[in-house]
């Protein structure tokens, strides 16, 4: 089962929005895909179940309340499976650090994972508690890079956790690489942020760019991935472009 | 003076570039600005600075190793003055916390401040030390809202902490407004959740909104507000726009 954790310490470069729309891809490509909102903020959550959700969520799951199978709703007919996020997540990451073996909290509830080819966890803008224990859980890394000025901002903090977590607790962790989003046409200086990303990071970059597109702004307001309301549109095209690109990787390997 | 801390804890909604474009516009209409980049992450300080500034700062400032005048830098020539940030701040929060009158030791570092007419605090994504201190600091607060599905998240929580800031230490603090920021008008839920803000905030809402515009994207790049490279664009002229609808209220009262 490969597990991707889609992370990056810099808010709103792309991470929900990546987790969301490649778990719909993974899923039209016929991928059993679990995708996991492990931001206590839980935009995810709020973008794909919309208020009111009263059911178990992630921290009924990491508290051992709940079983994963208990947790996890259909995101839409035939599509992906959500874990949703909690905002009693909050209080856990505080309560969590002071317990032994607190990072691998993650990791063991979702030891007995089966029925799925694929987790994605989307991790909140930090380098702390939650996006520390998807790190030991999944592995590998998925990194969104905005495509403008400070694209590269927050990288070395980033890269040190990932380095730090694969020497001392999970030496299966890789970086699956990074996706460029946001990328924006009309930038002028978009093609010079692009070559500056791949001077460092080279063959790690993914090809696929996933453009600025106003119909990401369309999605959390119809409760819906691209590819259900919007399948003919570049985004939608573009993210089943990176999924297909990812599991070439993998063939690869 | 009029002394307007722009804040809001949703990360990304514009707190910066408003901070940066409206401190260009203000200047541009005759006023005497104060630029204060109270975010230790130091976006402002980065988009007009860029690397390697090697001066005084914020830090200094509320150290009271430097004075105002002596941090002070001018932004553009002819244009406003700037108080930069530093990574020092982020110690500074933890380190104030613990002291007795932390909530103003902002207010009371700038307590002395002659030859300006606006002073503009551009706050952190939280509601922790540095933007209280904004709070007590300043006399007006102004709000970006990013025109998204998510707009009024937060509002809440930032509203009661100004409301408890008012009772406690600072009876003058008053909104200044909410601006509607990244208005892009392909995005066909903008006018829904346009009304829903007027809806809750009225007569506080700036009917000057920001039109999303790459120009934006180009401006930490070149270092520069819009006014500067883009006088004529759209972005540059709704911010002057703005100023002058802020202008208007006070002249107003
Ligand atoms: N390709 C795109 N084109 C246009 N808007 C986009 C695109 N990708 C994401 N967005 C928008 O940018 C904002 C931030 O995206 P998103 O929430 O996915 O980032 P994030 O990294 O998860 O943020 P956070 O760090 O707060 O969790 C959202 O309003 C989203 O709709
Ligand atoms: N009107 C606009 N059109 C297009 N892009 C914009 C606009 N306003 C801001 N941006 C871009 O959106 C991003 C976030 O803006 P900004 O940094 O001003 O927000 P912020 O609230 O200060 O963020 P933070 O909470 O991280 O400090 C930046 O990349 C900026 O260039
Ligand atoms: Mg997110
Ligand atoms: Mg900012």
């Amino acid at each position: 089962m490969r597990k991707i954790a889609i992370a990056n310490q810099r808010p709103g470069v792309g991470k929900t929005t990546t987790a969301i729309n490649l778990a719909a891809s993974f899923a039209f490509l016929g991928k059993r895909v679990l995708l996991v909102d492990a931001d206590p903020q839980g935009g995810l959550t709020k973008s794909l179940l919309h208020d009111g959700y009263k059911g178990r969520t992630l921290y009924d799951v990491l508290q051992g309340i709940s079983g994963v199978d208990d947790a996890a709703v259909p995101a839409e007919p035939r599509g992906f499976y959500i874990i949703p996020s909690s905002s009693e997540l909050q209080g856990l990451e505080v309560e969590l650090r002071s317990q032994k073996g607190w990072e691998r909290r993650f990791k063991d509830a979702f030891k007995k994972l089966e029925g799925f080819d694929i987790l994605l966890i989307d991790s909140p803008p930090t380098l702390s508690t939650m996006t520390v224990n998807s790190f030991v859980a999944a592995n590998s890394v998925l990194i969104p890079l905005q495509c403008d000025y400070f694209a590269l901002e927050g990288l070395p903090q980033l890269l040190k956790t990932i380095k730090l977590i694969k020497s001392s607790l999970n030496p299966m962790l890789e970086i699956e690489g990074f996706v460029i989003t946001m990328y924006d046409r009309r930038f002028r200086f978009a093609p010079n942020i692009v070559s500056e990303i791949k001077k460092y990071f080279d063959e790690k970059v993914f090809e696929t760019t996933i453009p600025r597109s106003v119909r990401f702004l369309e999605s959390p307001v119809l409760g819906k991935p691209l590819l259900s309301f919007a399948p003919d549109s570049k985004g939608a095209r573009r993210y089943v472009d990176l999924a297909r690109e990812m599991m070439g990787k993998w063939e690869a390997v």
